[in-house]
């Protein structure tokens, strides 16, 4: 969903 | 993934890696602070959580990996294996400062109310802050070793590509984290100073010694 998205920078 | 973000993580990683060689090939720690990379590495494990309930690529799970196993690697070979070299007298930051503050501002200022999200959030807050105790101990001994310039050039350098990583996400993505966005300013400011002193001193052959 977005938020995993949002999450995909180390 | 934008060319920012990905020589962002490889100057990251270069960083990590030049002090771990440092530190390695030398056999000494001398003008490192501990107490910075045992921050880093906290910053890390607080961030990386997630890696236990989602995947997101395999260059996010192994670059996750790398960074948690060389921060205890580096924390390790400090506090253990070469503390006979560890500079106890000049690292005394007091990072209770810094970390008390950052837990509380945490759970004020977040995303999402959640275990996981005010642990992300506290370790983008405490990054920000995580290299103070190392600029610390190269103000109270005047110097630091070329290879360790190097190190805090790349380890700047990181934060400062992300930041233009976030311009580009904005502009073509519309995406942005004002949370990630601020402390990542804060964290690219403190290192000025410092970039100022690598440009004009270590680049030009000249050991960076501050204002004696």
């Amino acid at each position: 969903d977005e938020s995993e998205k949002d999450k995909d920078e180390l | 993934m934008n060319i920012f973000r990905l020589t962002g993580d490889l100057s990251h990683l270069a960083a990590i890696i030049i002090l771990l060689l440092k530190i390695w090939k030398t056999r000494s720690c001398a003008g490192i602070s501990g107490k910075s990379q045992i921050l880093f590495a906290l910053v890390f494990t607080t961030r990386y959580l997630d890696l236990l309930t989602s995947f997101i690529s395999l260059y996010n799970t192994s670059m996750k990996f790398i960074y948690i196993g060389c921060a205890y690697a580096t924390v390790y070979m400090i506090y253990a294996k070469f503390k006979a070299t560890y500079d106890g007298n000049h690292d005394t930051f007091r990072v209770e400062f810094l970390v008390v503050p950052i837990g509380g501002l945490a759970f004020l200022v977040n995303h999402d109310f959640s275990p996981l999200e005010i642990l992300w959030t506290f370790s983008i807050y405490l990054e920000s802050v995580a290299i103070l105790p190392q600029l610390f101990m190269i103000s109270k001994t005047g110097e630091a070793e070329t290879i360790t310039t190097h190190y805090l050039f790349f380890l700047g350098l990181y934060r400062a590509l992300y930041l233009m990583n976030w311009i580009w996400r904005f502009y073509f993505e519309g995406f942005f984290d004002m949370i990630a966005i601020v402390a990542g300013v804060v964290q690219t400011i403190l290192y000025c100073d410092f970039f100022y002193l690598y440009v004009t001193k270590v680049l030009k052959g000249k050991k960076l010694s501050l204002p004696a």
